[in-house]
């Protein structure tokens, strides 16, 4: 099973 | 006092159509150059980002930035009462809580004003960096839309592996798996049908298919999408919106336990 990432781990909150 | 008419309306609806589903509320970010809206989808797996520069409307008037929160589900409802030939008119007041939108029938005879209240949505805009990826793929939209739907039928997630000979998406699931390979093919007599595989580094990497699907939901928008990759950071897939912008969706890849 794969897990799925989140775009906050690669793009910074402004 | 904002102000912008599109006299192609048809696009604007099938805007609406291609973020409904993935976003329920976005902010619509207004200034002289045009309109934008960036967004994630609930889980904050995926994001949009759109932009519709002001030089496709005509008019258009915006005589100080403005945020417009929206329902996109109310603003898609309202859109399907526009036919896909008027044109289709945005208005907000400087001080107002309201947008109006006004849809015009090509010959002027018909005119219809609907009334949509605004909404204070707190948005957590993201900084997207200028990334040169390693694989940039462009194939026509509705193939994309074909393989997404198809892979579907095998398993949750696709494989997606780039090299100079091609690109292949892979699925598997319960039933077994599939694979589904495109040769990039630049001479074929329609530039629309092409494949097309820039690539400095071969990548492979896997994405939720149930994403994908929702970004599929653009391809009345464009001919040709293009798909821009590289390892262990996030997909974008590109949709051009006529010749006066874009919508951009990136996805966050999945990765082995």
């Amino acid at each position: 099973q794969d897990s799925q990432l989140r775009m906050t781990q690669f793009f910074p909150s402004e | 006092m904002f102000e912008a008419r599109l006299a192609q309306g048809t696009l604007l609806k099938k805007v609406l159509e291609a973020i409904k589903d993935l976003l329920n509320e976005a902010t619509w970010d207004c200034n002289e150059n045009g309109m934008s809206l960036q967004a994630m989808d609930s889980s904050h797996v995926s994001l949009v980002s759109l932009t519709l520069n002001a030089e496709g409307f005509e008019p258009y008037r915006c005589d100080r930035n403005c945020s417009l929160g929206i329902n996109l589900a109310s603003m898609s409802k309202i859109f399907k009462c526009a036919s896909n030939e008027d044109s289709i008119t945005i208005k907000a007041g400087d001080e107002g809580d309201t947008i109006t939108y006004v849809f015009e029938s090509p010959n002027g005879d018909k005119v219809s004003d609907y009334e949509m209240k605004l909404m204070d949505i707190e948005t957590d805009h993201l900084g997207i960096p200028d990334t040169t990826y390693s694989c940039v793929v462009k194939l026509p939209a509705a193939e994309f839309q074909r393989i997404c739907r198809d892979l579907s039928q095998i398993g949750e997630s696709v494989t997606i592996c780039c090299t100079k000979d091609g690109v292949r998406f892979s699925a598997s699931g319960d039933l077994g798996s599939g694979n589904i390979k495109l040769a990039q093919n630049a001479n074929v007599d329609k530039e629309d049908e092409a494949v097309t595989i820039e690539m400095q580094e071969a990548c492979t990497l896997t994405f939720a298919l149930r994403y994908l699907n929702f970004f599929c939901k653009a391809t009345p928008l464009s001919p040709q999408v293009t798909l821009s990759m590289s390892n262990e950071v996030p997909l974008v897939v590109e949709y051009k919106i006529g010749e006066m912008g874009h919508v951009r969706y990136y996805l966050a890849p999945k990765i082995e336990d």
